[in-house]
This record gives C-alpha cells, structure tokens and sequence, in this order.
C-alpha cells in the first residue's frame, strides 16, 4: 500500500491478548522469529507506545492493511489459524502488504475464472492500480505468502485462478515461509540492511571462503575442494549438479600421523542477543576415530588476544554421507567460531569434510531425525522416529504418514520414558514443533515446513481419559526395533503437514535425505501474556472497583469514594465514556469540525443568494413602478 | 492393536484448509477474505 503513514517503525509493539489459545501464542513468537531472522523488523512487548499490534482469538485469521494509527489494531488467530505461515501472512497485511494477486499487472501472470468464483465474492479478485499499490519493482511471486491459492473462493471443484505458466498451478498459495520475493519487497519497503538475528552463512562457492581463516599452531590446513577421491563426491550445496561448481572444505587425513589437527575459524562476529544456533554438514570419508571439535574464541577487555572455548566435541561421524549438525552456543562478546578436525589413530582413505555453514541468534533444535533413502519411503509406508526426550524429562516420537495419496502427515506421541514417575501428568503445556527442513545452503533462503501442537493437561479423548495422560495408563503397547516394548500414547497432529508435490520440490529431500528438527518446550509461561502498563496501583480500591469492569484497557480508580475507569488515551485516539466504551479520534474531531464549516457554510451561501435574489426582484419592481428611483439605485445591487 | 492410523487424533480433520476457507466456512464476509476495513472511516 503506497503511503509512508501506513509504515510501522522497525520494532512493532505487540500484546497477546489471553484469548488466544497457548499453541497459538508459542507459534506467533516462532514467527517473530522468522522475522528477526530474515527482515529488519523486530517485535516488543507494549509497553505505552501510540499505536500496537494486539494479537487476540476472535473468529477466523484477519488483519488490517499497514498502520492505521488506531492506537490498538487488532489482528486477529482464530481457531485453527494457529500456524507459522498464516501468522506471517497476517502480519506482512498489517505491515502493509495487500494479496499478490491484486497487484496492478495480475492478468499478465493469472486468468482469473470469473464463473468459478463463489456468487458474491468476486470482488475479491479485484485489481489495485499502481497509483495505489506498489510492486516495489519486483516481478510477479506466484511463490509468495500472500498469493491465493488456485481453489480461493470457488463455487465447486474447479479453480478459479489459473497460472498462466502451467508449472506454477500448484505452487500458488504455499503456506510455507516467505519466499525470496516476500523478502525483497519486505526489505525494501522498510530500508533493511540487516536483520536482528542472522549472523553469517558459506557455501564455501567463493574464494574467499567468507572470510574464514586457517588458524597458525596446528599441523596441517583444510583444502577447498570440489571433491575427494575417498569421499565426497560432490559437495552438499550443489551435490554436483553445476558444473565446475560446488565446492567444500576438507581435512585430508589419509596421510599424517595420529594427532594431527587442522583448524578453520571464521570471521569476527559481533553477538546482538547473546545466544545462537550453528548447523553446517559434516562428511566423514576417513577413520572412524576421526573426529571434530567447535570452538569459540572470545574476545574480551581482559583477554584481547582471545579466548578458546571447547564448545562440542563430535565423534563417531557416520561414514558415507553428509550428516547435518547442530551446535548451540551462549556467546556475548565478539567471537569466532572454529572448526577443529583432529586425525584418530587408524587408517584413513580420506578425511573429513564441511560444507553449508550458518550460524543465527536463533535457538538450535532440541533433536533431529534424520530419514535416509526417503524417496522409497514417500507413498509407500509410515515411520516412526526414534525415542527423544525433552528438556523438562518426557519421552516421545514422531510418526510420518507417508502413505497417503497427497499428503504427508505428522503426529506426536508422547511415549513411555525413564523420567515418569517423576513428571506432572496429564503432560502439560509442552509445545512440539516440527520443522520440516527445507536444505538449501543459506538459512535465509529456507522455506521449511512447521507445524506446532501442545499439550492441553484438560483435554479429554472419546472414552473419557484424558489425552496426555502417562502413556502407560492410557496408550498401547509397542516395540522399537530392537524388541524393546514400550507405550505409546495417541498420536496428535496433522494429516495435511504439506502435500507431496511441495515435499519434492525446493530441497527437503536433499541427496535422498530428509530432516525433521524437534523441538519440544514448556510453554506455561505464556498462561497469561496480556501485560497493560499499569501505574496505578490497584490494590487498595479492591472493593470499590471489584463490581466495575472498565472495557478497552480501562483502569478503574476510585475518586470520591466512586469507582471510575481512566481510559487509555494515545497521541491522536482516545477512549471516553462511563466504562470506556466509546471511541475518539482526532481524525473524527477534523472530520466533524470541517464537515460542520462546509455545511453552516453552504447553508449560509444558500441563504445570501436567496436573499440578494430575493431583494433584487423587490428592488426591479418598484423601479419599474417609480421611474425617479432608477437613476438613483440602479447600481445599488 | 489399533492400526497406526487409527491412534491418532488430526486436529485438521482430514482437510487441507487456506485462510480463506476458515474464514468462508465461518461466515466471515471480509474483504479479500482476510482484511479487515477499519469502521471508523464509515462512521466518521
């Protein structure tokens, strides 16, 4: 939408309203986190500024259109709207982003058909023109956020928009992440030039390395490298499908003594929040008693030359393939990361290699499942991951239902564990998110796939048990692989994670291999999150004020012995009345006050014409009834 | 033993639904399915 006014500033104040349900707030947090990550736009509890974004549960997914300067603008996450893209979705309206599909230029792109459409909601499908509506100079994203999808309001089966590049028929309406375009457009439109939580990502493509150094003291330098005769082939970024492309980092350690070390750090980086995520990939075509430690080297006033840091050691790397990792670190000052590879004893055909590194001020994943040979998998049968246990002790696993014609589905299921005899149940208010890895090299460009569920300790199945109950009293009995017999409770979750279309494209499915990243967290802290700045302490007006409620974010006070509500008030807004139930503006004030000029006015001019007109004719009729009295008052009017 | 399938509950009951069929199915007439018209433009 073209208008600086419906801008907001780069850090958007927020509440969410105690309506919501707890699944939604952890998910609208997850998606503040995907824009921290990848735009220049930050969110912040309320806390007194004019205008607020307030996230609240009323019916169905809606937004307003940039910054409307209301004080309080509602967005609203109804029941099932509680999903990381439809709240992304909801967000880019209300930064000031309308459906891509009405951009000015829409019918050079999509036919829209007219006679599928729902009776009444065609003009849905309307056009902004570009004296309205800015393209910002970017083409047409049919893989945008904000695109309908191809069924949006149609009367039957049939779409009612068609691609005009049949490939993209299906590729409308993904409720992934953002896309690259999404982002484009974002950062332009706000001045981007950096984002709060991303810190640094190689492909190791150029030669620069990005700037990565080869420490001194160690025996021995890592190589980039194309490929190596032991293992790997090709490198993970491109997996050799560009030529004389595709390049990675790799320690050779068939030759050299047992011992042997050789360090990669990367550049200085600069912490902003103080916690971050490293992931790369590791490919071990060596000894099996080749290993990698990840370092920080941390400088500070008292120790300038910097301080090393063992951060993780990884031992026994699986052989053949590249493996995905991750590495959490808690670093505040300005650091590096380094990548030391250490030479075990044994022989070695090879050594070991790193390839797509991205470090983030972002929070690592508790577990990963790591799904080989997916391709047989997909349409053929159901798998369920290994045993994980979360943070606060309770076991689960995940179950995939690959068998089904179009979709994948995921399930949680909490499972028997070491830890229950000394765990609440029912489980309450854990929240498990599922991210479907999308494994392109550089965390920016990701569209990864997530879904989240939580645990609600009230929440009762058919028969009366309740759901998250300890899956010995109310699950069944199964067995791992190994014959070990375990319970497993009833499986919560989705049959429409993504449709198998969407799984093949982009790069979940990555030299046959498939990410899951779990994360499994207590969100009881999120029971109450709606925090209005308060200064008036209300404590000592309990009685008076216990039978008022004051609406709109009103506080009651008592004056006078009478309860009153003092009514929240911004810079052109503000709320009156006995319980704050009107509302004012300065924008109605101007409106009114102009309107009632222009109306006195023209009532006025309405008058003065009907007046002169009036004393005209009077005047004209007694000239011409008295001659002697023309000469004098002809020019009187 | 209850089939896999069978042991779990689908919070999308088997629907694969946008934004805007949430909002169609509940009666919502908003604009473009998901704006929402600020009222004080009409009242003032």
């Amino acid at each position: 939408i073209i208008g600086d006014n419906y801008r907001w500033p780069h850090t958007i104040p927020y509440v969410l309203e105690d309506s919501l349900d707890m699944n939604a707030k952890g998910v609208i947090l997850n998606a503040f986190e995907r824009y921290r990550l990848k735009t220049c736009i930050d969110f912040k509890p309320w806390s007194g500024e004019a205008n607020y974004i307030s996230v609240f549960k009323e019916s169905g997914c809606w937004s307003s259109v940039g910054n409307r300067h209301v004080g309080k603008q509602q967005l609203s996450i109804g029941d099932n709207c509680d999903r990381i893209a439809t709240v992304q979705h909801e967000f880019l309206h209300a930064l000031g982003f309308w459906h891509e599909q009405s951009r000015a230029d829409r019918d050079d792109y999509v036919t829209i058909v007219w006679d599928r459409i729902l009776s009444g909601r065609e003009h849905n499908f309307n056009i902004y023109d570009d004296s309205v509506s800015d393209s910002l100079n970017v083409p047409y994203d049919y893989t945008s956020v904000m695109h309908y999808s191809k069924t949006a309001f149609q009367n039957g089966t049939e779409p009612t928009i068609v691609t005009r590049i049949s490939d993209f028929e299906d590729v409308i309406g993904q409720r992934m992440d953002f896309s690259d375009y999404d982002l484009l457009k974002l950062n332009r439109l706000y001045n981007c030039s950096s984002s709060l939580s991303f810190m640094d990502s190689c492909d190791f493509e150029l030669d620069n390395i990005c700037g990565m150094i080869q420490s001194s003291g160690d025996s021995a330098d890592w190589q980039r490298v194309s490929q190596v005769l032991g293992g790997p082939e090709n490198d993970h970024s491109n997996m050799g499908q560009c030529k004389d492309s595709g390049f990675f980092m790799h320690f050779n350690t068939s030759s050299g003594n047992a011992g042997a070390t050789a360090m990669l750090e990367s550049r200085i980086l600069y912490p902003k929040r103080g916690f971050q995520c490293l992931e790369f990939y590791l490919y071990n075509s060596g000894g099996e008693s080749d290993h990698v430690k990840i370092y920080t080297r941390e400088y500070t006033a008292a120790h300038p030359e910097g301080v090393l840091t063992l951060r993780r050691e990884i031992n026994e790397i699986p052989t053949g393939s590249w493996q995905l990792y991750y590495v959490t670190l808690q670093v505040t000052e300005k650091f590096r990361v380094a990548f030391e590879g250490l030479k075990g004893p044994g022989s070695s055909s090879g050594g070991l290699s790193i390839d797509d590194i991205n470090l983030s001020e972002t929070r690592c994943p508790h577990h990963i499942w790591h799904i080989q040979n997916f391709t047989q998998l997909l349409g053929s049968q159901n798998v369920y991951s290994p045993p994980f246990y979360s943070p606060e002790g309770y076991a689960y696993q995940i179950y995939l239902n690959l068998n089904s014609l179009t979709n994948v589905g995921i399930y949680f299921h909490l499972i028997s564990g070491a830890n229950d005899d000394q765990l609440q149940w029912p489980c309450p208010w854990q929240q498990a998110t599922m991210t479907l890895l999308d494994q392109n090299p550089d965390i920016r460009q990701r569209m990864s796939n997530q879904r989240s569920i939580t645990t609600d300790p009230t929440m009762t199945d058919d028969n009366g048990s309740y759901f998250w109950d300890r899956p010995s009293k109310v699950g069944v009995v199964a067995s791992f692989p190994n014959g070990t017999q375990f319970s497993r409770g009833r499986g919560y979750g989705t049959s429409a994670f993504i449709t198998h279309e969407r799984m093949k494209s982009r790069e979940f499915i990555k030299g046959d291999d498939v990410y899951i990243l779990l994360t499994v967290e207590d969100i009881s802290y999120l029971n109450s999150t709606s925090n209005v700045p308060d200064p008036v302490p209300t404590s000592t007006i309990y009685n008076a004020c216990s039978e008022v409620e004051c609406q709109n974010g009103g506080i009651c006070t008592v004056h006078e012995g009478r309860a009153e509500c003092k009514c929240p008030a911004g810079e052109d807004w503000w709320y009156m009345g006995q319980r704050c139930e009107k509302r004012g503006s300065t924008h109605d004030t101007i409106v009114i006050a102009v309107s009632s000029t222009v109306t006195v006015f023209a009532v006025m001019l309405i008058i003065t014409i009907v007046s002169v007109y009036c004393t005209r004719r009077k005047y004209r009729k007694k000239a011409s009834s008295n001659p002697a009295l023309d000469a004098q008052n002809q020019h009187a009017f | 033993l209850p089939a896999p399938g069978e042991f779990v509950k689908d919070i999308d009951e088997g629907l694969d639904r946008d934004i805007f069929d949430i909002n169609e199915d509940l009666g919502l007439d908003l604009f473009e399915g998901d704006i929402k018209l600020e009222e004080q433009g009409k009242n003032s």
